[in-house]
């Protein structure tokens, strides 16, 4: 399934623009540490299978890859290049998403044992783990091309997932409603970055808000 | 769900 692997390599993509940048400038100004929190807890709670059951070389290896990503990530943001992190306007509440995506994965999920509600809770806080970044955004007013290529293929990875969940569905009859009413909404929060970035990034300006 | 034993999606 060809949107199932561009899928997979989408984000890869997103966090090597982000580790890049982060990388050659020492400098993290504009990204939200928040946000990168969130997605080491996503991918922390999601990937507990990994020492329950194995899938794949593959699965293993892109699991683990990911989780190196971001804990980096994290650590670049808050650690080394902590000076330069720009929290004054990396102010969002988590609580306000924390709270709500807790009580949802307890309500709705496939099976009330503790890896499934992690697992649930990990993919509803997917779906709402990029607004921090765009508060801050919002916030300041402007994003750096780098930032909007790696919200780009972040975008892309759920419109891809969208994609393959259509083709599984057409194929096999499979649906995952869960990962679906949550891959919705996950685009749905970026179909804002896709348009900011073919109007803006592409015609080879910065990201600012009108 | 990774209880599924089809779960291979990241």
């Amino acid at each position: 399934n060809v949107f199932r692997i561009l899928g997979d390599l989408s984000p890869l993509l997103a966090m090597i623009l982000l580790l890049g940048k982060i990388w050659r400038s020492k400098c993290c100004l504009g990204i939200s540490g928040k946000s990168q929190i969130l997605f080491a807890l996503v991918f922390t709670t999601r990937y507990l299978d990994l020492f329950t059951n194995f899938i794949s070389i593959y699965n293993t290896v892109m699991k683990v890859v990911f989780l190196l990503c971001v804990y980096v990530a994290v650590y670049m943001i808050y650690g080394k290049s902590r000076k330069t992190f720009d929290s004054e306007n990396d102010t969002f509440h988590l609580e306000f998403l924390l709270v709500p995506v807790i009580g949802l994965s307890f309500l709705e999920n496939y099976s009330f044992t503790p890896l499934e509600v992690l697992w649930t809770f990990s993919v509803y806080l997917e779906s709402v783990a990029i607004l921090p970044q765009l508060f801050m955004i919002s916030k300041t007013g402007e994003a750096e091309a780098i930032t909007t290529y790696y919200l780009f293929f972040l975008g892309l990875y759920g419109a891809l997932y969208l994609a393959n969940w259509i083709r599984r569905y057409q194929t096999e009859n499979f649906y995952d409603q869960i990962a679906v009413v949550s891959g919705v909404v996950q685009t749905i929060f970026y179909c804002d970055v896709f348009y900011l970035y073919v109007t803006k990034v592409l015609k080879g300006k910065k990201l600012s808000l009108p | 769900a990774p209880a599924d034993s089809d779960h291979d999606e990241l």
